[in-house]
């Protein structure tokens, strides 16, 4: 690999010296010829995407000087007509469309008036390289040179030449899906013994294709009714329909850090429904966990306190949001969904949705209580009388049951729980009688009275694993 | 208009865009 | 051998006139003068005697213009489709330089110049002064291309062709004839992939046809080769096609000139797997020439 990109990079070089010199002196049709060379470099097959990687930024730094030159004669009024079309000539596709984008892009820096129409040309010409390593990196350059130019106006008045924010959002949308697909791809290639070593290839390469999901995010013009309808499905269609763990996985990550609490917090429902569909080897639990907790502290953030104003919900969360009851009935049909998923994962679930509740809805206790219902419900369906204590399910039941005792540091609030103690049942015996030291000693510690004889009663019958 | 002209192409469904190749 | 001469043939209106870009026999390009169909070729043959103070005795000055096929494997004969002849003088002698206007009004000419492998086609002025021993002739080409209007129909063009279980693709081209600074728009698409595709191309294919019966010759030429598509798609993609012709030493296509020969041009779709196996599919489409506005 060494060997091979030392060569190309120095083809690079010379051919980039010969194209800058030709630039100096004015020479365009020569510089073009030259750039056409150096670009020819990126049709290789041999080299690995790291070397792939070295190579390209190489050449497309040179292209620099191209696209600098070419916006100074068009500042200066030396525009070379039909230019876009000269560069088509290129007998070799790779090459062609490089210059392309870049030439496409000088037109649209130039007059705006060309920019719809280049965005989705440009798009829809790198259709012509179907190579996953070339295709990617090809969009990536578009999407690179495309950065500052995509049109961020409502699309009010939709005919406009310059394009509105529906075309950025159309173009980059397309570039995503047409990348996602040449990177899902990749698997396919090669002999199965590799395998591993090309599913490492992939994870070098995804940040490429979450640039798209990056640049929609960057849209001011993108409102939460257009993340609604348009950006958000449009990501997931093709997350979901990719059917490829590596991309969900990495994707479903991406947009939730990408894009801004508001627009989650609104769109609960289709992103996590896209979980519940998500391939087996994906790690759902992560996800949504991640997703809760960004939520439950965005909605912590916005007032400092969890204050719940007099809808009940939390400040910053809408009040038409219901986010404990969204989250809470998802996290159901994921779990009903997904049978594959492992039971500790289950139960992490019912974790994150109690600390999420607690940290949104302190005082619903009816919420906790919900969640030990959710619990004891999946256990059951589950077949699952006594957990072995080490086994790991029964640590994150322990933890699941520890997190109210923690919480409210009193046994009377636990004794509240409807279905706590039911949940506490599927521990084994070692596993209540710790339990029942942690309650108790939580209680003691916390010298919480027990008033009257019947909370007495419900209190030892909790712990009766020490009595009896 | 000439230089960016093409034809309209049918849109790939979502499963042969991501079917392996045969 | 006493008094020669120097012809010398002006055209009316060289100055401003067109001119096109001819090959000629040694494969370069000249600049000839370009003339249309019906256009009337007119101008001054200039005689310019060697030396001065004595006589040319001839006996006669014409001049010529001919359209000519010549089929390079049968030197010999060449095939007039058109002859016209002027007399510029009578049998005399010439005492000093003289020029002679001369005037072609409204000539035909059916076909236009072409320099092919076997065949070359050419119209040309030839002057020639007669003479007991020796003439004294000169020759100038001119040039001449034929314009088409546009075409009636133009249909596009679409097809599936395949091969059993293996490729099956269907492909588009926007129009059947395009002229010769047209754009070529078009698609390929997938509908089934069994084969490990490398890359695709377009090439145009130039066919000069010669002769006739038993002798008949094809000559193919890649006039050109344009990569559309680069590593492997899947069912259900489509690949777009955009090929400017103008950068492309392409003529119009020539059916049965004179019935001495043709040229046609093909649009010949390549598709070259990991094995280098070619699989192609050749579609003749028409070429024409625009009238420059």
């Amino acid at each position: 690999q060494e060997k091979l990109l030392d060569e190309a990079l120095a083809t690079v070089k010379n051919e980039a010296f010969k194209m800058k010199r030709c630039l100096d002196k004015n020479k365009l049709m020569d510089a073009l010829k030259s750039a056409s060379v150096m670009l020819g470099e990126l049709r290789t097959s041999l080299l690995s995407p790291k070397s792939y990687y070295e190579l390209y930024m190489s050449i497309t730094d040179e292209l620099r000087h191209m696209e600098l030159f070419l916006i100074d004669e068009f500042q200066k009024g030396r525009k070379v007509s039909d230019l876009y079309e000269l560069v088509q000539y290129a007998g070799n596709i790779v090459p062609r469309l490089y210059l392309l984008i870049t030439v496409g892009l000088v037109y649209i820096k130039s007059n705006q008036m060309f920019r719809r129409d280049l965005l989705k040309d440009l798009v829809e010409m790198c259709r012509g390289v179907q190579h996953p390593l070339r295709g990617l990196f090809l969009r990536n350059y578009l999407l690179q040179c495309t950065r500052n130019v995509l049109p961020d106006v409502p699309d009010s008045d939709s005919d406009n030449p310059e394009g509105t924010v529906k075309d950025s959002i159309d173009f980059v949308l397309m570039n995503f899906a047409e990348m996602n697909k040449l990177w899902v791809r990749m698997q396919h290639q090669g002999h199965s013994r590799e395998r591993q070593h090309r599913e490492r290839e992939r994870e070098e390469l995804r940040i490429l294709v979450g640039t798209n999901l990056v640049r929609l995010s960057q849209l001011e013009s993108v409102t939460l009714e257009k993340y609604q309808k348009s950006v958000l499905p449009g990501i997931l269609e093709q997350v979901v329909s990719c059917r490829d763990a590596i991309a969900q996985e990495y994707l479903m990550e991406c947009i939730i850090q990408v894009f801004p609490d508001e627009f989650h917090i609104q769109t609960l429902n289709p992103f996590l429904k896209s979980c519940a569909e998500l391939e087996s080897g994906v790690n759902v639990k992560n996800i949504v966990i991640s997703l809760m907790e960004r939520l439950a502290t965005y909605s912590q953030r916005t007032d400092g306190m969890s204050m719940a104003n007099d809808s009940g919900s939390p400040m910053g969360v809408p009040m038409d949001v219901q986010l404990f009851e969204v989250f809470s009935e998802q996290v159901a049909s994921i779990i009903a969904t997904r049978q594959y998923l492992p039971s500790e994962d289950m139960v992490a679930l019912q974790v994150a949705l109690v600390n999420l509740a607690l940290k949104c809805y302190p005082d619903r206790v009816d919420y906790i209580d919900k969640v030990m219902l959710g619990s004891v419900e999946v256990f059951q369906r589950l077949g699952l009388e006594r957990i072995e204590y080490n086994e790991l399910v029964a640590k994150e039941l322990s933890k699941l049951l520890k997190i109210p005792v923690d919480h409210y540091s009193n046994i009377l609030t636990v004794l509240q729980l409807k279905h706590y103690a039911a949940l506490m049942q599927h521990l084994d015996y070692y596993g209540r009688k710790s339990l029942s030291m942690y309650i108790l000693t939580n209680a003691l510690d916390s010298e919480t009275v027990i008033p009257s004889q019947e909370e007495v009663e419900q209190a030892l019958s909790l712990v009766s694993t020490l009595v009896t | 208009a000439e230089a960016t002209r093409r034809l309209n192409i049918k849109k790939q469904t979502l499963d042969d865009a991501y079917a392996a190749p045969a | 051998f006493g008094q020669s001469a120097e012809i010398d043939i002006y055209l009316d209106g060289q100055e401003s006139r067109k001119t096109a870009e001819v090959k000629m026999e040694d494969n370069k390009k000249e600049r000839l003068l370009l003339y249309y169909d019906g256009e009337t070729v007119s101008g001054k043959v200039n005689i310019s005697l060697k030396k001065a103070g004595s006589k040319l005795e001839h006996q006669g000055i014409k001049i010529e213009f001919i359209g000519q096929i010549e089929l390079f494997y049968d030197r010999g004969n060449h095939h007039e489709f058109t002859s016209l002849v002027k007399e510029l003088a009578r049998p005399g002698e010439m005492i000093a330089n003289t020029s002679y206007p001369f005037e072609f009004s409204c000539v035909e000419k059916p076909y236009e110049v072409y320099t092919g492998v076997n065949v070359k086609l050419r119209y040309f002025l030839k002057v020639t002064v007669v003479r007991r021993l020796q003439d004294i002739y000169k020759e100038l080409d001119i040039a001449v291309h034929t314009l088409s209007s546009y075409p009636d129909i133009n249909n596009s063009i679409k097809m599936e062709v395949g091969i059993e279980d293996c490729l099956h693709i269907e492909f588009e081209y926007n129009k059947s004839k395009y002229h010769l600074k047209d754009v070529i728009i078009g698609k390929i698409y997938f509908l089934l992939v069994r084969i490990k595709i490398k890359h695709m191309e377009i090439a145009i294919i130039k066919r000069e046809t010669t002769g006739s019966g038993q002798n008949i010759y094809h000559e193919n030429d890649t006039i050109a080769k344009y990569e559309i598509m680069d590593g492997a798609p899947v069912r259900g993609e489509s690949i777009p096609i955009r090929v400017f012709l103008a950068g492309y030493e392409l003529t119009p296509t020539m059916r049965d000139i004179n019935k001495k020969f043709s040229v046609k041009y093909f649009l010949n779709l390549v598709l070259m797997d990991t094995e280098d196996r070619r699989y192609f599919k050749q579609q003749e489409i028409t070429l024409w020439r625009k009238g420059e506005k």
